[in-house]
């Protein structure tokens, strides 16, 4: 389960204050994933005080509130974050970007697939460039994709180009990238201009003995 | 199962994504405290309560999971009744997550807020609350209820860190974040706290 409780001593009237939080839970909470299961309890809530003396706000669009905005979005990711940081088990923290998709929302979808794929992430255990892998899953979102525009990255280390196995593929660099703490891979499925950013972090055999060990 | 079992992830060393817990400064408007209700059988606080200045607004994002949970059902319906336009508290157990547990979990979620209120000089639909632990356990609620005037004596505009231990369940460490933004020249604070670390893959609306 995922609780958050975020407080501003901001004057914000409450239908602006919904407005705001259900707009950047999209790419914040709901960008995160550890194992895939969503909690029955997971619940984020913005508390505004009214406190700090500025003027009180009554439209999330009001131009007064764009610092407020960026920040307040900023706070929600790294709490978010901190979760994937968490995740039990992890020994990574992965970024994973899905670019060219059908819309943002295909994106998203395809990105979390990846994200939540347990050979994916026991493979970024395993400090393995499975790329095939990451392959099966934007294959198992059935979102729309150009199987021979399909490209996959990890850091700046390509692994695969135009629907095959990179041509400047090392094993020795993407070996040595692998054994970083933190990566990024970045997919282009080749047919738009959608694109969705969603973090996670690796599988490990610890995930495993936490959750084998809780209720006993 | 009276209380939940001991989690076994507080002798596992902390993870080594861990980030330090930021230096967050009081929130003028709320004021926080924590306690032992006693949902897990060893020592550690498990209960937070936050305390709001009237005119306090308030929104919320939560699960979309089919089953959801008591808690959940109460944030939702007060939220609609009242629009956000007033909440004077929070109440945060860890340790059972009163999910599954029918109207008698309602009706435990119902006398929590409406203690509250009489502490508070609230109305319950002012309080929210939330939960977090083991599904299927009904949420004792005289082990939050008896806790309150020890919580209430001890509330602080300084508490966040003490805040974001007392809603870990299985985290290796205490998750926070504070920045501070400008509206129109003044400026204001924003500081949070979270939990979690395994079942996370929210989907809130």
């Amino acid at each position: 389960t995922m609780l958050a409780f975020v407080v501003t001593d901001a004057a914000i009237a409450a239908p602006a204050l919904q407005t705001l939080v259900s707009l950047y839970v999209r790419t914040t909470f709901n960008a995160v994933t550890v194992d895939g299961d969503r909690s029955t309890n997971d619940s984020l809530m913005l508390f505004a005080t009214g406190q700090s003396g500025a003027p009180k706000i009554s439209r999330a669009g009001d131009k007064r509130l764009a610092d407020f905005r960026d920040k307040l979005e900023g706070v929600l990711l790294d709490l978010a974050l901190q979760l994937v940081r968490d995740g039990e088990g992890a020994t990574k923290f992965v970024k994973i970007t899905v670019a060219g998709a059908e819309s943002p929302a295909s994106a998203r979808k395809i990105a979390r697939t990846i994200a939540e794929s347990p050979l994916v992430k026991t493979a970024f255990a395993g400090e393995d460039a499975n790329w095939g892998r990451i392959v099966m899953a934007v294959g198992r979102a059935d979102e729309p994709i150009n199987r021979d525009q399909l490209s996959v990255r990890f850091g700046d280390h390509w692994a695969a180009q135009d629907g095959l196995i990179s041509p400047t593929y090392d094993e020795e660099k993407m070996s040595a990238y692998m054994k970083r703490q933190e990566l990024e891979v970045f997919v282009d499925v080749g047919v738009g201009r959608g694109s969705a950013t969603v973090w996670t972090c690796d599988l490990t055999k610890q995930y495993v003995a936490i959750n084998g060990d809780y209720r006993s | 199962p009276a209380a939940a079992a001991a989690p076994a992830k507080g002798a596992l060393p902390v993870s080594p994504l861990a980030v330090p817990f930021p230096k967050m400064p009081p929130i003028a408007g709320v004021r926080m405290a924590t306690g032992r209700a006693g949902f897990y059988k060893h020592e550690r606080d498990d209960l937070l309560v936050m305390a709001f200045d009237p005119g306090t607004t308030v929104a919320g994002v939560f699960t979309r999971h089919g089953v959801g949970s008591a808690p959940v059902d109460w944030c939702q319906k007060q939220l609609a009744v009242t629009k956000g336009t007033e909440v004077r508290a929070l109440v945060v157990n860890a340790g059972c997550a009163n999910s599954f547990t029918g109207k008698p979990g309602a009706d435990a979620v119902r006398r929590v807020a409406s203690a509250v209120g009489k502490r508070f000089d609230c109305r319950q639909r002012d309080v929210m609350v939330a939960s977090t632990g083991v599904i299927g356990v009904l949420l004792d609620d005289a082990k939050i209820i008896q806790r309150l005037p020890d919580v209430e004596q001890k509330l602080t505009e300084d508490g966040w860190t003490g805040a974001a231990r007392a809603i870990m369940t299985t985290d290796t460490f205490p998750k926070g974040a504070y920045a501070e933004a400008t509206i129109d020249g003044t400026k204001v604070r924003i500081a949070g706290i979270c939990k979690g670390s395994g079942m996370i893959a929210p989907d809130m609306a």
